[in-house]
């Protein structure tokens, strides 16, 4: 997992 | 973004609108827990540091900060501008445990052991929890109005949609974040009682009392 692909999310 | 993204924010959204209006219309947040809010707020303070090193979009943006400007808000409402209304006495949940959980909880489990990546984690592992003081004064009263649990609906579906939106994005851009779908998973159970319960009685016209 990219730990940044979920910070897209809120 | 999918549409069961934007329809899971445009529910966190009304939900956090309609707690507001609940509050300012009645000049009263009686039946809100102060705890659970206390608990969004800070969940949006550390999830939403990264307004300042991480641009994303337009709509990330608006959305983070409106985020937190209306928990704040909230919590000047029940703490400040009408906390004699606010029922201290059934809000009685030990959420500092709930605190002292999450935090342990990230600096064991997270994806990475830097300073913003575990104050995310933390915040995805509260929010998963923040709404237990809420449901618990709810038991201990047996009774919510119905704009309380309008509220409630709308911000249970919101992780649930995004349950959705996980599994999309799973499949279609192969992108899979244990840590928030778990706890997602965790957040929208917690709500069952309650939907079961407002899908047989406050969609029925009815009143939410608990059954004696």
């Amino acid at each position: 997992v990219n730990a940044d692909d979920s910070k897209d999310e809120l | 973004m999918n549409v069961f993204r934007l329809i899971g924010d445009m529910s966190h959204l009304a939900a956090i609108i309609i707690l507001l209006i609940k509050i300012w219309r009645s000049r009263s947040c009686s039946g809100i827990s102060g705890k659970s809010q206390l608990l969004f707020t800070a969940v949006f303070t550390c999830r939403y540091l990264d307004l300042f090193t991480n641009f994303v979009s337009i709509y990330n943006t608006t959305m983070k900060i409106f985020f937190l400007a209306s928990s704040y808000a909230t919590i000047y409402l029940i703490f400040m501008k009408f906390k004699a209304t606010y029922n201290r006495n059934h809000d009685t949940f030990r959420f500092e445990l709930l605190i002292v959980v999450s935090v342990i909880l990230a600096l064991l489990i997270n994806h990475e052991f830097s300073a913003t990546e575990i104050l995310w984690t933390f915040s995805i592992y509260l929010e998963a929890v923040a709404i237990l003081p809420q449901l618990f004064m709810i038991t201990k009263t047996g009774e919510a109005e119905s704009i309380t649990s309008h509220y409630l609906f709308a911000l249970g579906s919101y992780r649930g949609l995004y349950i959705l939106n996980w599994i999309y994005r799973y499949y279609v851009e192969g992108h899979l974040d244990w840590i928030a779908v778990l706890s997602g998973i965790v957040q929208t159970g917690l709500y069952c009682d309650f939907f079961y319960l407002y899908i047989t009685r406050v969609m029925k016209g009815k009143n939410l009392t608990l059954p004696a």
